[in-house]
């Protein structure tokens, strides 16, 4: 199963 | 984080520098868009807004810091230092950039994940952030001749856009992790609007002459 990615990214 | 992650925000981080550099070491920002500055300082500030909500890393807050101060900087220097705003090319930066500023924003309106500030104003500044290159390349265009500092610029922040698309595909088969379709989209077209930059950029090194964009 594929989860978004948070928003960790700049 | 992985290390095309990494490698992206390294390069984003570089670009930065080397417009800082560059004002620095000659006291001028000529082929140096302040519209472009301008957006990208609203680009951070308004994605940023979590700073105030979520703790993630050192590392994220300190970079999210640095992409702040950095930006503004630049723009104070392109619109206060007494020297250095003599050099800004004024008639040749005349993109219309409120109007990509009331587009996106309207476009957030509508295309966002959930219908909260935060979440709003974090889907404007990756819309914003895509298309917020345009007016430097406008002026690169207008221009003709790019110094090497302009030309590493624009060349550094592809490179990001880059290798930010290689670590999505690196998640989506290392973590189980996607992102989100508004990134994904609003990556690929900031990246493809590079694609016309680095063509022309190649040719120069590998004729090893100086970058000349076509009218």
């Amino acid at each position: 199963k594929q989860d978004p990615i948070t928003k960790d990214e700049l | 984080m992985n290390i095309f992650r990494f490698a992206g925000d390294m390069f984003h981080l570089i670009s930065i520098l080397v417009l800082l550099l560059k004002i620095y070491a000659t006291k001028s920002c000529s082929g140096i868009s302040l519209k472009t500055q301008e957006l990208y300082a609203l680009v951070f500030v308004t994605r940023y807004l979590d700073l105030f909500t979520d703790f993630i890393s050192v590392y994220n807050t300190v970079m999210k810091l640095v992409f702040i101060g950095s930006t503004a900087a630049i723009v104070w220097c392109m619109q206060w230092h007494p020297v250095v705003k003599r050099s800004y090319d004024r008639e040749l930066d005349t993109f219309r950039h409120y109007f990509l500023v009331g587009a996106c924003f309207v476009l957030a309106l509508f295309l966002h994940e959930n219908f909260t500030f935060q979440e709003i104003f974090w889907a404007f500044s990756i819309y914003l952030e895509a298309v917020a290159i345009l007016p430097q390349l406008v002026l690169l265009q207008r221009s003709g001749n790019v110094d090497n500092l302009t030309g590493q610029y624009v060349f550094f922040l592809g490179a990001y856009r880059a290798f930010y698309i290689l670590n999505w595909i690196y998640r989506y088969f290392m973590e189980q992790r996607f992102s989100r379709w508004i990134s994904c989209i609003s990556g690929l077209v900031q990246t493809a609007l590079y694609a016309d930059f680095f063509y022309y950029y190649f040719l120069s090194w590998k004729n090893n002459a100086k970058l000349h964009l076509p009218a």
